[in-house]
């Protein structure tokens, strides 16, 4: 399921 | 930003600015993995680059550039300035054993079939198993100075503080990336063995030595 999650992490 | 991550990332930027250190004051990087530095700057180049295309924020784009800059200043350390201290024989873990393998998985395991997402997620993976070869040395030599033991214990860290980041997501915010959970149990899994010994004779202020 494609996650359209920021890449808010290191 | 929660707790865990933030004493993580601190964790890691605590490591790396060890072993600059210690490099710069020994002027040796002996018992130091140039191999494993490979795979860090490496790791660092796939998962950065969206440093200019999509901002996140201000403390997101320093640590990024200074994870990126410490891990090439520490290679030019051990391969250019230092490189007379450098072990090469028994740095020898052959890292294509792990590049093509992490290539590989990410181009077929990922979120999203796209180049920062699958660069990302080879830097996921590679970065799991990029203290291996620093590991391997250690186990080689028998043992670490006292100061890499440190460097090795806040790298680890970092990332068994990410896992607690995740739970905490989890939990709190409903976010979790199943294949940074994953290579995190396993990047952390592998400083187990190394933790233990840490514990046992590195805080009781003995030498970090194998046992034989």
């Amino acid at each position: 399921k494609k996650q359209t999650i920021i890449k808010d992490e290191l | 930003m929660n707790i865990f991550r933030l004493t993580g990332d601190l964790s890691h930027l605590l490591a790396i600015l060890i072993l600059l250190w210690k490099i710069w004051k020994t002027r040796s990087c002996s018992g130091i993995s140039g191999r494993s530095q490979i795979l860090f700057a490496t790791v660092y180049t796939a998962r950065y680059l969206d440093l200019f295309t999509n901002f996140v924020s201000v403390y997101n784009s320093v640590m990024k550039i200074i994870f990126i800059a410490a891990a090439f200043a520490t290679l030019y350390l051990i391969y250019v300035k230092f490189k007379a201290t450098y072990d090469r024989n028994h740095d020898t873990f052959r890292i294509e054993f792990l590049l093509a393998p992490c290539a590989l998985l990410a181009l077929i395991l990922n979120h999203e079939f796209t180049i920062l997402e699958v660069l990302w997620t080879f830097s996921i993976y590679l970065e799991s198993v990029a203290i291996l070869p620093q590991l391997f040395l250690v186990s080689k030599t028998g043992e670490a100075e006292t100061i890499t033991s440190h460097y090795l214990f806040a790298l680890g860290s970092y990332r068994a503080l990410y896992l607690l980041n995740w739970i905490y997501r989890y939990y709190f915010e409903g976010f979790f990336d199943l294949i940074a959970i994953v290579a995190g149990i396993v990047q952390t899994v592998l400083y187990c063995d190394f933790f233990y010994l840490y514990i046992t004779r590195v805080i009781k202020g003995r030498a970090l030595k194998l046992p034989a």
